[in-house]
């Protein structure tokens, strides 16, 4: 990703658009979604919030026009130029023109209005052309046989972060204090003998490393692994997470911050989310989960603590009783504090550090001390 | 006329190139066809750019991807800062 020259970028957070004319190509609540829909993309990844204006000067203001249209660059009819957009400030900065010599459509065929959007969109915040193919911000059109896989590219997000940093985290400021823009991470080498995971989970046969606003996806089917920002899939969940685990009766992650948890299916954060910890039946004085694992055969998840443990039995959805209990007298072995569990054939995986603990569940013994990311074949 | 014609062909495309980098890879207006002359001139330069910037073979030529490229739609910002 590259930003304009001089990096000019906003310097609030809550900024106004508005749709000074319309197309005729697409009924007026078309384009309206699609703008919407567009600001929204950067919206998800970012502290930035849009609110519409229809009249008077927004700081972001999308307009449709053909040939010569007041600003030196005039378009040049159907094809090539389809759009321009200019970096953020007063004035015609921060403005979105689209050529209506273009037949927009809201679907595949045509130009797409909502793509369209999302590209100049991004120049109207800060963002400048990317070279990475996959980026919303390359410059040649691309058209998506499915809308609904519409994402940005981790370089787009990575792009816009550097700009305005990730989400501010929804948290409740009563028990946690809420943060602005956190600072910004370095990206973790996954060879680095002292790498530590905030929080490693299954999910759909693969295993999932967290760390920090990234995380690494390691299939054992295929070998591979694969680096992420967390919200290049899930845009809406914060990062240095501290605890996550899969219920796989319910094909299900829940990721932990705080004191808060969300669900996510695959590549989608579920509605209702994010919930208080407490409504589990933690009592107030848990702040947050140091890690947790779901036994798929015995319907029982574990949330690891401080030095403590519970036991949630999935089947009533209700904490046990007799819990909290302390983990070194039922894991002997595991007698530190636990960054992260997880599970895999049949052993039970608990990081420390860069120190990794597997455990026999039914021997009930640790069996291997081993690098934390002896996973990645360093 | 077949050779007539490939060379008008040619002709087009190089003002279509020349046009491209123009509007998109900060050439100056004053570098004209340099493309057939000189390896190293400005529009080949200009032309390397463009294939490195845009994820294409570097040939510095105007082979038929990048020709294709340069006719695809596109966002009207230049690729490379003012």
């Amino acid at each position: 990703f590259s930003t304009f020259p001089g990096t000019p970028k906003w310097r609030k957070t809550q900024l106004t658009y508005r749709i000074v004319n319309y197309t005729l190509d697409l009924p007026r609540d078309a384009v309206d979604s699609a703008i919407e829909k567009a600001l929204k993309v950067w919206e998800e990844v970012t502290p930035l919030t849009f609110s519409r204006m229809y009249e008077g000067e927004a700081d972001i203001m999308v307009s449709f026009a053909v040939g010569e249209h007041g600003d030196f660059s005039p378009f040049d009819g159907p094809g090539k130029v389809l759009a321009h957009a200019y970096p953020p400030g007063r004035g015609i900065y921060g403005d979105a023109h689209f050529d209506d010599d273009e037949q927009w459509t809201k679907e595949t065929a045509g130009t797409n209005l909502f793509l369209v959007a999302a590209h100049e969109l991004g120049h109207s915040l800060g963002l400048f052309h990317s070279a990475n193919t996959e980026a919303v911000m390359y410059p040649l059109y691309k058209t998506f046989t499915d809308l609904a896989q519409f994402r940005l590219s981790q370089d787009d997000v990575a792009g816009i972060q550097s700009l305005y940093g990730p989400p501010s985290a929804s948290l409740d400021d009563t028990l946690v204090p809420t943060e602005s823009v956190p600072p910004a991470h370095e990206t973790p080498a996954m060879c680095d003998p002292a790498l530590s995971f905030d929080a490693v989970s299954t999910l759909r046969g693969e295993v999932l490393f967290f760390k920090d606003r990234h995380f690494w996806r390691k299939s054992f089917r295929t070998h591979e692994l694969e680096f992420h920002l967390i919200s290049s899939f899930w845009p809406s969940l914060p990062s240095d997470l501290d605890a996550a685990y899969e219920v796989t009766s319910k094909d299900t992650v829940f990721i932990f911050k705080g004191n808060q948890f969300w669900g996510v299916r695959g590549g989608e954060v579920q509605a209702g989310y994010p919930r208080g910890i407490h409504t589990l039946g933690f009592p107030p004085t848990v702040k947050k989960i140091d890690a947790a694992i779901s036994d798929k055969d015995k319907k029982k998840t574990y949330f690891f603590v401080e030095d403590k443990y519970w036991r949630f039995d999935e089947k009533r959805q209700s904490m046990e009783p007799g819990f909290p209990r302390q983990i070194a007298e039922d894991f002997p072995g595991v007698d530190t504090k636990i960054d992260a569990v997880f599970e895999a054939f049949g052993f039970f995986y608990f990081f420390n550090g860069s120190s990794q603990l597997e455990f026999d569940p039914n021997a009930k013994k640790v069996t291997h001390i081993l690098k934390s990311n002896i996973w990645f074949n360093c | 006329y077949p050779l007539d014609g490939a060379a008008r062909g040619e002709d087009a495309s190089m003002d279509l190139v020349q046009q491209y980098l123009e509007n998109y890879y900060n050439l100056p207006k004053q570098a004209k066809q340099f493309v057939r002359r000189k390896d190293s001139g400005p529009v080949v330069k200009k032309i390397r750019e463009m294939q490195k910037f845009l994820g294409l073979e570097v040939t510095g030529k105007l082979d038929s991807d990048t020709l294709e490229v340069i006719h695809k739609p596109r966002c009207g910002v230049p690729d490379v800062g003012y």
